[in-house]
């Protein structure tokens, strides 16, 4: 599963923008 | 350059204007979808035909039980102080009339605390309701519940100024609910230019008298369904990013934007999807959904069947407050998820659509969002929005293909990026 069980993600919001960026 | 791609596709390219001219064939050939109708029964089995052969997967219908009430003829004319024909819809589940009407002098009010304070007066009387329009959510509780406070201080009918930000004279329906201990009785909606002018003669002392007629029947509740379709996920193909809009409407005008632009566009995200070869790690799952107008019947029967997989529910979208010039979304979830679905509409830029509001709205996304699914509703410009709302004038000339391609530019854009980011949103 890609989401943990207490809901929390296991990456940092630096990864997510980034990750975002790339749909950019 | 996914989601250059996605806007190119929606706004310039060879999908351009496809949701509006998809949504102007349903509409003309089907019309209006009450409830129960068998217009409605006709839109559902048109959809799922429609999404077949748009190659989408796993298309099928969920049963569910809508309520069935139908409109019969309807008439009112004031007879004092003059005769005047005034222009009327009855509300969802009203009753009727006695066969040969009802004839009784008016009482006008402004508000439920004006009826309160002169009830005494109401007894026997049909009461009008001259609410201002102040906003949806506010005014419309004069049109749910206008009838079982008339007839908690004695009246035989209730009349209620529609629930509009502007008027040419139109009434405009929509859902009244009874209590059970409450008497039933007839109810319906009135132009705003009649319910003013019945309220300035009011003031001048002056006596109403109206003769109401209305035939209406329920019937047991129908077979319907939620129509859905889907583009199975890559990686996590038992998560779900929801889209939606719903596919019943009232039974005047074509129901083209209400919610007829909220489901096409809907539906459009998975064709532009699937037209660039696109799969997201997660499910994309269109819901269209059924019996909205009764409040949600649909979704709840949805929500009861599929609430044990909640955890796999990623997101739920629905649009259904137009699809006008589209700003950005309306975003109910935690902190986090919101900084992520902010960043998100970074990606919405080329169409200026970016915004992020404070809550989501929508009747059938609610139950999910209640109990902790992020959700999201679509924000287009919603000034003329009530205008048209629950009217004969609810048709596809409301509607504006180049506004259609940004909303769905928009919806794709956001719902395909959160279906095949590698995390699902984070909740509280």
């Amino acid at each position: 599963k890609s989401l943990r069980r207490d809901g929390s993600s296991l990456k940092s919001f630096e990864d997510i923008k980034n990750e975002i960026a790339g749909y950019t | 350059n996914i989601a250059k791609a996605i806007i190119d596709l929606a706004v310039h390219g060879k999908a351009q204007n496809r949701s509006y001219e998809r949504l102007a064939v349903f509409a003309d050939t089907i019309g209006p979808r009450l409830s129960g109708s068998k217009n409605l029964e006709a839109g559902i089995k048109y959809m799922f035909n429609a999404l077949q052969k748009d190659g989408l997967e796993n298309v099928h219908l969920e049963p569910v039980k809508v309520p069935h009430w139908e409109r019969g003829e309807e008439f009112a004319v004031m007879l004092e102080p003059r005769n005047h024909s005034i222009a009327i819809l009855g509300l969802g589940s009203s009753i009727a009339t006695p066969p040969e009407g009802i004839t009784a002098e008016v009482i006008v009010v402004a508000s439920f605390d004006e009826l309160h304070k002169r009830a005494q007066e109401a007894k026997g009387k049909i009461v009008v309701y001259n609410e201002p329009f102040i906003s949806y959510g506010e005014t419309v509780q004069y049109r749910l519940q206008g009838a079982v406070e008339a007839a908690k201080v004695g009246a035989v009918a209730s009349l209620i100024r529609s629930v509009a930000s502007f008027s040419i004279h139109s009434p405009h329906t929509g859902e009244q609910s009874y209590q059970p201990d409450v008497p039933q009785i007839p109810t319906a909606c009135i132009s705003v230019e009649d319910a003013e002018m019945m309220s300035r003669m009011s003031l001048r002392g002056t006596k109403i008298v109206v003769h109401l007629r209305m035939g209406a029947k329920t019937y047991p509740d129908s077979l319907s369904f939620n129509t859905v379709a889907e583009i199975v996920g890559s990686k996590y193909p038992e998560q779900v990013v929801l889209v939606s809009g719903h596919l019943d409407s009232w039974d005047v005008g074509q129901g083209a934007m209400d919610d007829g632009g909220g489901a096409f566009i809907s539906w459009e995200a998975l064709s532009l999807i699937k037209d660039l070869g696109l799969r997201p790690k997660r499910t994309l799952r269109l819901v269209l959904w059924t019996g909205e107008e009764q409040g949600g019947v649909g979704a709840e029967q949805y929500y009861q069947l599929h609430k044990e997989n909640i955890s796999n529910f990623d997101i739920v979208m629905e649009s259904d407050e137009g699809t006008f010039k589209p700003s950005g979304l309306g975003f109910t979830g935690s902190a986090a998820s919101r900084d992520i679905v902010k960043e998100i509409m970074t990606l919405l830029q080329p169409i200026n659509a970016t915004d992020v509001y404070d809550t989501a709205d929508g009747t059938d996304i609610s139950y999910w969002m209640r109990d902790g699914v992020p959700g999201a509703s679509l924000h287009s410009d919603i000034n003329k929005y009530f205008w048209f709302h629950h009217s004969q004038g609810d048709t596809m000339t409301v509607q504006d293909p180049n506004q259609m391609n940004l909303c769905a530019a928009l919806w794709t854009v956001v719902s395909y990026v959160i279906a095949d980011m590698e995390d699902m949103l984070p909740r509280d």
